[in-house]
């Protein structure tokens, strides 16, 4: 349905990152959490060919149209839920991992998930003290409509409101911290069901962790406000 | 035409052995020493998966979910970290043509790790939560088996549970970036060797001479969701030493639904 194709030149041992134009969609098929509609899945396939060589590599990945937003309500204090411009009542259970040796399997990930949605659950909180989850895990997220709140490694109890009050200051290498959850992010950014990235469990991180966080997870200007009209072109830097 | 790209998960085939009980290094294990199989102090490893889930699955330690047998399972504050810290061995081919790159890919490790191929040695940093993607195009035997050894280290932090037990055991763990239940909580009993291991996949993967990495695919909308723009961005790795004319490409198309198959 939408294929584009650009030609570059990548220098001799270098790093260069690319946007492509935007792609657009007329009445896209929408993705919907688990009883709002259904989770419309798209393929997208990014390939490259060298001249002289041929398809040097190729990337693909499961894609949901959709917009998920949040914010604290001030009537009840709690954080209220939109997808797709609708408002969404979350009935949401917590989640640690399916194994404690960390043996994972995908046909476990899916009946564990599947369960979820057939007991009418819309979300699923990945708790702080427990993993970042696999791309598998939200593989089926994405296709029985699972939203995912997932914290960064960060609990009350072992980072400074336990008993005894311990690692007041988080890690001890907040550097490392930063730098597994960039790499995180990068690993599970494209999943329509990624609906929250949260610092902790019943803690805030440490306030150079929290900041920095903060920042790389804002919505990039980039995405702000699109202007229709604006020319498509492509971006090497 | 070059051959496609192509990954390959390295999830059998894997040996493991006690680090205080293997006499060899990781130089020897991939060189002139490696082991013939699973003979002692060798075993059928579990990759992914942690050092106890090896230990249960080979019946050298009970499973710790049923009854009380984790209180028969040594804790790594009372055994030390030696006696989890464990070798991972495994053998692969891996053909490559002229102009063709290998990598070799570990999505998660718990805690540190030092790689060994061929002979050859590389030092894992540390993270439980970070990948790591080695260039092994010039240590691989293209046309022959590899010989891969990882000497896996837990947490440094792995802390001790006191007596009353308690949310994070004395919270030590909590000094490093691990996952933090592994000191056992109200609802969990510690886990000994703190999920130490190669938990998560490991592959193989060639390219050609530009690499595709970590795309971002971002939608925006427009005309009350009547329109979407797809934006995509991606990085690109040239390896080679020569300018590469590339023909990028994106297709999207619409994942037939369960009861609807292409044809």
């Amino acid at each position: 349905e939408h294929l584009q194709t650009q030609n570059l030149s990548v220098p001799a041992n270098s790093r260069v990152q690319y946007t492509f134009p935007e792609l657009i969609f007329s009445k896209p098929n929408l993705w919907w959490p688990n009883g709002m509609g259904k989770q419309s899945l798209y393929n997208v396939v990014i390939s490259i060919d060298v001249k002289g060589f041929g398809e040097s590599d190729s990337w693909s990945h499961h894609f949901g149209f959709r917009k998920i937003e949040s914010h604290i309500d001030n009537a009840t204090g709690g954080r209220l839920f939109k997808v797709n411009g609708e408002p969404i009542f979350i009935r949401g259970g917590n989640w640690i991992l399916s194994d404690g040796l960390l043996r994972f399997s995908k046909k476990r990930y899916s009946t564990d998930i599947k369960f979820h949605a057939d007991m009418n659950f819309n979300m699923i909180r990945c708790w702080g003290g427990g993993l970042a989850e696999r791309p598998e895990f939200y593989h089926y997220c994405d296709y029985y409509g699972l939203l995912v709140w997932q914290e960064f490694w960060i609990t009350g109890d072992v980072d400074g409101r336990g008993d005894p009050v311990s690692n007041p200051d988080g890690p001890l290498d907040h550097d490392l911290f930063l730098f597994c959850a960039r790499d995180t992010v990068k690993l599970l950014r494209n999943h329509p069901s990624l609906a929250l990235w949260v610092g902790g469990n019943e803690q805030i991180p440490p306030a150079d962790i929290n900041a920095a966080l903060k920042y790389d997870l804002r919505l990039h200007p980039h995405f702000e406000s699109k202007d229709e009209n604006s020319k498509p072109v492509g971006d090497v830097s | 035409m070059a051959e496609q790209h192509r990954k390959t998960t390295l999830d059998s085939g894997w040996v493991a052995a006690r680090s205080t009980e293997v006499k060899f290094t990781g130089t020897q294990l991939t060189t002139t020493h490696p082991p013939t199989g699973p003979t002692s102090p060798w075993m059928e490893a579990l990759v992914p998966a942690t050092v106890l889930a090896t230990l249960v699955k080979n019946k050298v330690v009970p499973d710790p979910f049923y009854g009380l047998q984790n209180e028969h399972i040594v804790d790594i504050a009372d055994s030390g970290r030696d006696y989890y810290t464990f070798w991972f061995f495994t053998t692969f081919n891996c053909k490559l043509s002229s102009n063709e790159h290998c990598d070799l890919n570990f999505r998660g490790i718990n805690y540190s790790a030092d790689v060994y191929l061929n002979g050859h040695e590389i030092i894992l940093p540390k993270g439980m939560f970070r990948r790591h993607s080695i260039d092994v195009t010039d240590i691989v035997h293209a046309d022959g088996t590899n010989l891969l050894a990882v000497l896996v280290h837990p947490p440094d932090h792995p802390g001790r549970i006191p007596p009353t037990g308690g949310q994070g055991g004395d919270h030590e763990i909590g000094k490093d970036v691990a996952t933090q239940y592994v000191e056992g909580w109200d609802w969990m009993a510690p886990i000994r060797d703190r999920n130490t291991g190669i938990w998560d996949e490991v592959s193989i993967s060639v390219t050609g001479p530009v690499k595709i990495i970590d795309p971002h695919l971002v939608s925006t909308f427009s005309d009350d969701y009547k329109k979407a723009y797809l934006h995509t961005t991606i990085e690109l790795q040239n390896k080679s030493s020569r300018t590469a004319e590339c023909s990028l490409s994106v297709q999207v198309t619409l994942e037939p639904e369960d009861s609807i198959f292409l044809v």
